[in-house]
Order: C-alpha cells, then sequence, then structure tokens
C-alpha cells in the first residue's frame, strides 16, 4: 500500500511545487507508481505539469466532497506518474474553525480508495497551516518540510513543527518529520551557510544531505509543464532532485 | 488623513513583506508620518522590524475584534513610523464563507479611527486571498503587486485582478490597482525578461519603472530587526526602495 508524503511549509515561495512535482517525477522515473496530490487552491503542481485546473466537478475539491479518487486521476507523459489537479474553488473548504475534526478526516478517507494502486502517493500543500494542509498531515505517513536558507523561512519552523505535534496527538499518530530538505541553497552566501547551520543544529539528523541549489532551469520548467528531469535532465536542479530521491529511498530501505 | 496601501499577492514568497516594511520605512525616511499593519499571522513584517509577536489581546487579532486602534499602535526606531504587529491568532479569524460580507469591513472600521494621524498606512498581507486580504482590500485606497519575474508568479495576477474587481464592485469601489513591482529582479536571465515583457504588456502603465534586484542584504536585514535603510543603506536593495518610494510619490502628485 502507498505511503503517502506531504510537502509543506506555511511560508510562501519555499520550493513546496517545485519539490512536489520533481519528487513524485523522479520517484516516477525510477520506476515506482506514484500519485501526485495538488492540494493548494492556486493549482501549480497542476499547471507546473501542463494541466488545466479543474472546477468543482473534478480534481481536488470533487475528491474532498465525496467523488471516489479512481474517477479523478488523470495520467502524465510520465506512464508512472498521475495527477489529481486543484483549482481555486478548493479555497471554499478552508474553515476557521479547525476545533471541528470532522473536517480533517475528507482526504484521508478518500485516499483510502485508492492507496492501493501507489507505491507513493506525494502531496502538494498551500502556504498556510489550515484545512487543506491540516487534511494533509491526518492523511499522510510523512512530511518533508522544503527550507530556504533564509531568515524568515526559518521563523516559521517552530510552528510547523507545534502543529506536526498536534496532529500526531489528535488525528494521526503515525506521521513523522521524513526530514527537512534546503531548497534554493545558495550556501555560499554568509547568511545561507548560518541558516544551514542552524536548522541542523535544532533539528539533528533531520536536514536532508542533498540540498537543491537556485538553478534558474527549476523555475523555466513550469512555463514548459514538464519535471525539470524531462525539461533538462543535465542540469544542477534535476540532477539534485534526482540524488535527493535515491538518498530519501535510500533512508526508508534502512529504517 | 492617511492614504491606505495594501501589499498583496496570494503566491507566496514574492517579497510582499519585504516591500511593506521598507516602502513603509523609506516613506517615514521621507519625513512622511507611516503606520505599518501587519495582517499576516506569520508575522513577518513584525518579527521583521524586531517585535514580538502579540497574543490574542493586542496587535491586528485585537484591533479586528474591537480594540481601539490608538492603543495598539508600537513605537518603532524611526520616529515617523509606527507599527500594529501579528501573531498566529489572526489565524483564527479567517472565515471560509467569504459571501458573509459583514466580516470584510472590520479593519476598514478600526482603521477610521486613527486615519488623521497619519500620511500614509501600509498593509502587509498573507499568501491567500482569503478574510485577512479582503479586510485589507476593503479598508484600502490602492493596491500594489510585488511580483518576482517567474512564471509561476506569473500565474496568480489574474486571479488577483479578478479579486480586486469583485471589491471594487462589493464592498470598496474606490481601491485603485496602484502597481505592479518587479522583484528579486533578475531581467538579465531570459526568463527573468520574457516574463517582465510579459507582465508589461498585460499591465501597460502599471508596471513600476523601478524595480527591486535579488539582493541578498535584504533577506539578511530581518534577521537583525531593521529596515533595509538601516542595515546597509549603501546596497543595492536600500537604494531600489528608496527610488520606488520617490516614484510612487511622484506618481501620486502627478495624479
Ligand atoms: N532551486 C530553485 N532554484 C530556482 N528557482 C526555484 C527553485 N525552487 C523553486 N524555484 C522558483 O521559486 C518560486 C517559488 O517556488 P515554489 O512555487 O515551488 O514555492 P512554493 O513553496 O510552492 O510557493 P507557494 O507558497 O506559493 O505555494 C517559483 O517561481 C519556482 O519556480
Ligand atoms: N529583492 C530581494 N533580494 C533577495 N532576497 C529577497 C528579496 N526580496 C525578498 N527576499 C527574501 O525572499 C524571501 C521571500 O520574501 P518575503 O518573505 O518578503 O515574501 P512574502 O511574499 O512576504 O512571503 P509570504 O508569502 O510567506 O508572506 C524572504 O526570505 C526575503 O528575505
Ligand atoms: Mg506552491
Ligand atoms: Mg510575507
Amino acid at each position: 500500500t502507498a505511503r503517502i508524503v506531504v510537502i509543506a511549509n506555511q511560508k510562501g515561495g519555499v520550493g513546496k511545487t517545485t519539490t512536489s512535482i520533481n519528487f513524485a517525477a523522479s520517484l516516477a522515473i525510477l520506476e515506482h507508481m506514484v500519485l501526485l496530490v495538488d492540494l493548494d487552491p492556486q493549482g501549480h503542481s497542476t499547471t507546473g505539469l501542463g494541466f488545466e485546473k479543474p472546477n468543482d466537478q473534478a480534481g481536488a475539491y470533487a475528491l474532498l466532497t465525496g467523488t471516489p479518487a479512481e474517477a479523478l486521476v488523470l495520467n502524465t507523459e510520465i506512464a508512472t506518474l498521475q495527477i489529481i489537479p486543484a483549482g481555486k474553488d478548493l479555497a471554499r473548504l478552508e474553515f476557521s474553525d479547525l476545533t471541528d475534526e470532522s473536517q480533517l478526516y475528507n482526504l484521508k478517507n478518500a485516499l483510502n480508495q485508492i492507496k492501493e494502486n501507489y507505491d507513493y502517493i506525494v502531496i502538494d500543500s498551500p502556504p498556510a497551516l489550515g484545512t487543506m494542509t491540516l487534511n494533509a498531515f491526518t492523511a499522510a505517513d510523512e512530511l518533508i518540510v522544503p527550507m530556504p536558507c533564509e531568515f524568515l523561512a526559518m521563523d516559521g519552523l517552530v510552528e510547523l513543527v507545534d502543529t506536526l505535534n498536534a496532529v500526531q496527538k489528535q488525528s494521526n499518530p503515525s506521521l513523522q518529520l521524513g526530514g527537512i530538505l534546503l531548497t534554493m541553497a545558495e550556501e555560499r552566501t554568509n547568511l545561507g551557510s548560518a541558516v544551514a547551520n542552524e536548522v541542523r543544529k535544532s533539528f539533528p539528523g533531520k536536514v536532508f544531505k542533498t540540498s537543491i541549489p537556485r538553478n534558474i532551469r527549476l523555475a523555466e520548467a513550469p512555463s514548459h509543464g514538464k519535471p525539470i528531469a524531462f525539461y533538462d535532465l543535465k542540469s544542477k536542479g534535476a540532477q539534485a532532485y534526482i540524488y535527493f530521491t535515491k538518498e530519501w529511498l535510500r533512508r526508508k530501505k534502512n529504517e
């Protein structure tokens, strides 16, 4: 049955979508069966792979409101990668009253029907700790946190970990912190290496050895609707995501 | 009475906070009386100026729930700049039922009491088109949209403009698009100049001539709790925000 991984960080623009697309694509290229679920009303995993954003009759909105998952899955160019896209209607499902726990299990229940069809399910989340992200935390086995080596991005880690702990106590005891992935890494700057060291100290053993360098090809690939490996395989960005994926798979084997 | 400017873009990590802090600080340095309102539960305008994030008894949460604004304003190092900070409690005020218009006027009503005390009020908003951002749109005279020259950031502009139009029809007919500020600009890359040209074509006359270059000092300044002008006045980042502020003031004079 599939291992479900949520890519999350409430800080905006840290590389959640870029990581979701390229981690899912790299797993698929390494011949695992993968489903990418876009849970962000911005729908950037959707457009980043060249899909139209759905209305409320399809995609993630339909998934969370009871349409069987199997009817919502779309094929991509990669035989072993499928996607459930997202559109702006998804924002209508954000509830402010987060104490109403019943709303937090919609995704978990929906994915239970199709978990058998995949090795891995990767979930892209919006820049907030609201209903979509909490649904993803409740459904997932593991959380991966993309983080640029910047001060403001580090500020939110405490709250993200508090949310992880709260979900473990409430709705999903088996959710684990898979690790922190340093993105847009420019460790050669003082700020970059200072932040990287701070994060490695605060989360010993939890920062992936592979970091993703800043690489313009990663920012270009979504405009072509392709994962980086299909846009420019030789680029530093593509190679970094493949290394990261292999490091992640090795860690899973050793656990 | 103060002109109220909201800095918004639902795309994450585009420079909303960096622009809010440094535009407000530059206006204050040019001897205008300025209030910066942090309306993002992440509280990054708050920490970026060296303040603690408040609980629900102070700051923006208290402002939106009825405490008089004058009691919530804090002084900064700059005599002509004051701030109303934000903390995570603010997220409790995000309502999913956005058709309930009564919730959209809380900020406008709260700021009406203190507008006379300032020349400009600058509002930082979260990466979403939810209740906080709609409150800011309802209270504001003008919207400034920070935008990096990246494909995914361009994708959200249509929805942002749709929201602007909806607010103009519903809760604030006088809200104008002040302009688009190109941030983290690396126009020497093909992607950068392609996106910049596309945006200038789609929004004729609305893209500010000054763009903010990518400059590591801008990412360092918040870790020192200071606006860039007080951290490194000679840096490209500080100079760009002062040029931008002067361009904006000239535009206001000529309108
Ligand atoms: N390693 C990288 N090098 C260069 N550009 C990158 C890199 N990673 C991401 N980007 C670009 O930076 C921007 C932000 O990345 P992305 O959209 O993936 O972040 P996000 O966390 O998903 O944002 P949001 O919070 O809006 O969902 C995008 O334009 C993306 O193309
Ligand atoms: N011109 C620039 N040059 C270099 N770094 C920048 C620049 N502008 C912003 N940054 C850095 O990029 C990151 C994103 O900027 P910022 O936090 O201001 O964006 P935001 O839109 O407010 O993000 P969010 O969507 O999370 O509120 C921050 O770490 C900031 O320090
Ligand atoms: Mg994203
Ligand atoms: Mg911000």
